[in-house]
């Protein structure tokens, strides 16, 4: 099962949800791998690898078609397998544009390890780059965390569009697991607004679980830690926790 | 004077800088015009323009050579004028492929306005593609607002070295203006050790002025007002203010 993390939006929490949500379906026994596909490699960053020790990373996957078994790393604090990325993946839409089988590079390394993991999730930047295309093309799901703000209904509605231009452009056939709900301030009137339009334009497709602003998420991070191996507590935890099992259902249902 | 907002990293308040420090200058009766540069158009969006009324915008300036004079919009509400931005930019990197000005094509068209602004603000997209690269060869400075999270420090060093690269490559001469700390969540260690660790790298490109969380910034837009035009005493309207003051007082010593 593999879920792509996806919005170009910046700040939407993708990278915390691909972690946490990671980190949430190993608790429950499951079979996880991290995919970083961020140039920036906040994922990587945030579970611990150090800067200087990045390669080897997608980069050396998506270019030089090195094997994803001889990239992967365990990373055992978190019980979740990671592949990390690096700087150099920002130049993916130069290195790839000669390759007919630009869109196909994550996809064919993926299915290499499928039958390993029960859950494969791909951590994206906040773009509709060659990079978001090949993991795409490469899951079997997307799932688009997005905060509840003024540009929330345009963002989305504009998102759709590129996935949908880029499955007919590409033999994309991914589905959309879920919207959800990152970085909710309750109590806002502007909250409730956004949340209540995409709710009712979009309905069974939100998930019920909303992921509140938690400080605990945004430190978990800097002390290498997922928000299990921090405060497993938490109000943020017991939402992912929540979220996981929403997800299992959906994927079991799927 | 033309100011560059840019920062790689995703959901940093780089449109919500660029719009209410924009503001603020025209209140202290500077003549003041917003260049959006992100193929989103948070920017353009969030100051009331229609999303079916983005064109005409900087991507046909950028593409097709339209003049700024007859694409530029005054925005009387808050005192500022604005060239849009729309989806089409996105394929900027493609588009100017083959052109050998392609890193210029902004800078030609603000030196034909330069001298009917006090202050020209330019809105990036979270990325280092031809769009900002353009917005950095066509700027005398650039500011970087970062949210002192958990990849700040890091951010910000790879972002530097990303604009060093680039100024050695493409003749960029902007200098940095500041470092402006946003969305602070004060009371957190976090935020503490961060602040602390980038003035202490940083020194005095720091601004004094820091930003806060103000959920008043997230709702003005969804209001199509700038801070100003909506909660003018609020907390984020007065930080913008002495953000101006100190912009100001850097340039006129620039
Ligand atoms: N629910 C939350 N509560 C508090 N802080 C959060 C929450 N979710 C995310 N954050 C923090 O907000 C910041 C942005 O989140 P994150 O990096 O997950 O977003 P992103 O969509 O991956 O960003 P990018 O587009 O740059 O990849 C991080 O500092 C993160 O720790
Ligand atoms: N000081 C603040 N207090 C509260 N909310 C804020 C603050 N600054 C920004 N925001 C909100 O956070 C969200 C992201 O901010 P903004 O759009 O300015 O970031 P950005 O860097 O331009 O994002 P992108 O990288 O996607 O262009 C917006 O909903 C904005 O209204
Ligand atoms: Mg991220
Ligand atoms: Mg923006």
């Amino acid at each position: 099962m593999i879920i792509n993390i996806v919005n170009n939006k910046g700040g939407t929490g993708k990278t915390t949800t691909c972690i946490s949500l990671g980190a949430a379906l190993a608790r429950e026994g499951k079979r996880v791998l991290i995919i970083d596909m961020d140039p920036q490699a906040s994922a990587s960053l945030s579970l611990g690898v150090p800067f200087a020790e990045l390669a080897p990373s997608t980069a050396d996957i998506l270019f030089d078609g090195r094997t994803l078994t001889d990239t992967v790393r365990p990373m055992t604090d978190s019980g979740l397998d990671l592949v990390t990325a690096e700087m150099a993946l920002a130049s993916a839409d130069l290195m790839l544009a000669d390759r007919a089988d630009r869109a196909q590079r994550l996809r064919e390394a993926l299915d290499t390890v499928r039958d390993d993991y029960d859950f494969i999730l791909c951590d994206c930047p906040p773009s509709m780059s060659m990079l978001v295309i090949n993991a795409m093309v490469a899951a079997d799901h997307y799932l688009i965390p997005v905060t509840p703000d003024y540009l929330a209904l345009e963002g989305l509605l504009s998102l759709m569009q590129a996935v949908d231009q880029a499955r007919r452009g590409l033999g994309i056939d991914c589905t959309l697991l879920g919207i959800l709900f990152t970085q909710v301030q309750n109590g806002l009137n502007l909250t409730t607004k956004v949340t209540g339009l995409v709710r009712e334009r979009w309905g069974k497709l939100v998930f019920d679980t909303e992921i509140r602003r938690d400080v605990r998420l945004a430190e978990a991070p800097s002390m290498n830690r997922t928000i299990y191996g921090y405060t497993p507590n938490s109000r943020g935890a017991r939402a992912y926790t929540r979220l996981a099992q929403e997800v299992m259902r959906r994927t079991a249902a799927a």
